[in-house]
């Protein structure tokens, strides 16, 4: 079970602190995956008592500080929600590793937040990176498979008969995967818009010796603008999740096992 | 037994921090967990004053008392609200109806403690399906007001109270500004705290 308390002593009314409250956890808790398993008890509370706001100070909510998503209580906000989520990826059972996932797609949030969480409950992932094994097949397999975009690819058509595509949410020739190290070295290609690259074994095992690692796929990739700023129609179109994960270890089967009602 | 952190997750757990006025926190010994016989199990976090609140909760079907507890009390009203209490070691989840009670009985102990008529929320988390030793409970809840503070150990205790097989407790603070002229010169704080470490892919709304 996941449980959060956040507490601030700035001062917000009570009618714009869940909607803030969701957004930050849409981004947060919600991007984080141990087991894949959905507890009866998760939950997050946050408080506001303005307490360190005079008398006179205006709510948040009616400042510059609040309006945006850039603004700069929300950041600091999601920021704050972010580290605290993360911490539970590092105590997960039996964990060795912290995975960061991220995925770019130019069609939705919603196709890149499938293909992450895709990954994120993969137990053959969480297994190979506990091995220290680059296994990038068994990441491509998770996102192929993946609830919401496999099942988007056939559509019954109007004959029971028949079935039709609807556009596919991915290309595997627009899909590219890395591992990036945490040591800030150079970024090691898995696979280019749909073609596996000569992987030096070695340089692998190294990056997945490191606690941290970071995944990156990019399901629009067709080799120009890689990157996510600029304003280009490309990368206005671009949509970017993140979500932490953990390895899975023989530890968690112990934990678990041993675990009683 | 006394839980020891592990060497490699001792980096996560701060040794000092710097936390919201008027919030304050603490922790009590209730033995939920037959097992448990030594560490705190009851934590208590609370505003000083009744204050506005918000809450997001898992959309799991089997929702948990304590989660239909929170969301009631919130869908009628965001405001007024003293703070939290948490129990580890029995989720209450899954215990029919006598389990609301004992959700109801829990936030019940807390509101008399403060002597007022406020709301405080509620928060469980351990095994499913089994009913609170409420007695228990509801007779820690005053020592956990008891033990109430505004130090980092007293934040670090309720952390460490709510954890469950976390090898670790989990708790953050920070200090900011605002740049809007309305804040100039004000310094703000946020704290919290979190736990979880299996049976975590949290869908909460």
């Amino acid at each position: 079970t996941l449980l959060g308390i956040v507490c601030t002593d700035a001062k917000i009314e009570a009618a714009s602190m869940y909607s803030l409250l969701q957004s930050a956890t849409e981004r947060s808790f919600n991007c984080i995956s141990i087991d894949g398993d959905t507890s009866t008890n998760d939950t997050v509370a946050f408080f506001a008592n303005g307490a360190a706001a005079s008398d006179d100070t205006p709510p948040l909510q009616n400042s510059d500080d609040y309006r945006e998503d850039t603004a700069a209580f929300v950041k600091v906000f999601h920021t704050f929600m972010c580290d605290l989520a993360k911490l539970v990826v590092r105590d997960g059972e039996g964990a060795t590793k912290f995975v960061t996932i991220n995925v770019t797609s130019d069609v939705s949030m919603a196709t890149a937040k499938r293909a992450a969480t895709s990954i994120a409950r993969s137990a053959l992932v969480k297994t190979a990176l506990y091995g220290k094994d680059a296994n990038w097949g068994r990441i491509l397999c998770a996102i192929g498979y993946a609830p919401g975009i496999m099942d988007s690819l056939e559509v019954p058509s109007e004959s029971p008969d028949h079935t039709q595509s609807a556009p596919p949410q991915i290309s595997p020739d627009r899909t590219s995967l890395s591992f990036i190290p945490s040591d800030g070295s150079e970024e090691l290609k898995l696979l280019v818009r749909g073609e596996p690259e000569t992987v030096d074994e070695a340089r692998a095992k190294a990056i997945l010796e490191m606690e941290d690692l970071e995944i990156v796929v990019k399901l629009d990739d067709d080799g120009v603008d890689s990157g996510l700023t600029g304003t280009s129609d490309r990368a206005s179109k671009r949509h970017k999740v993140t979500v932490w994960t953990c390895d899975l270890s023989h530890e968690y089967v112990t934990i678990n096992g041993d675990y009683r009602t | 037994a006394e839980r020891s952190i592990p060497v490699a997750k001792q980096k996560y757990v701060p040794t000092s921090g710097t936390y919201p006025k008027g919030f304050l926190a603490g922790s009590a010994y209730a033995g939920v967990k037959e097992s448990n016989k030594s560490y705190d199990d009851i934590a208590l976090v609370v505003s000083e004053k009744p204050c506005p609140a918000a809450a997001v909760t898992t959309k799991n079907i089997f929702k948990a008392a304590p989660v239909h507890f929170c969301r009631k009390a919130l869908k009628s009203s965001n405001e007024g609200y003293q703070g939290v209490v948490v129990n580890s070691g029995c989720a209450n989840a899954v215990t029919g109806e006598l389990g609301f009670q004992h959700a109801a009985m829990m936030a019940e102990a807390a509101d008399k403690c403060f002597h007022q008529d406020t709301q405080t929320l509620v928060m469980s988390t351990g095994v499913i399906g089994q009913r609170l030793p409420i007695d228990k409970i509801t007779n820690a809840i005053p020592k956990a007001y008891q033990a109430l503070g505004s130090t980092h150990d007293h934040w670090l205790n309720a952390a460490k109270a709510i954890c469950t097989t976390d090898t670790f407790p989990k708790l953050l603070s920070r200090s900011f500004t605002l740049p809007g002229s309305q804040h100039e010169g004000k310094e703000y704080r946020i704290a919290g705290m979190t736990k979880g470490a299996g049976m975590i892919h949290p869908n909460m709304g």
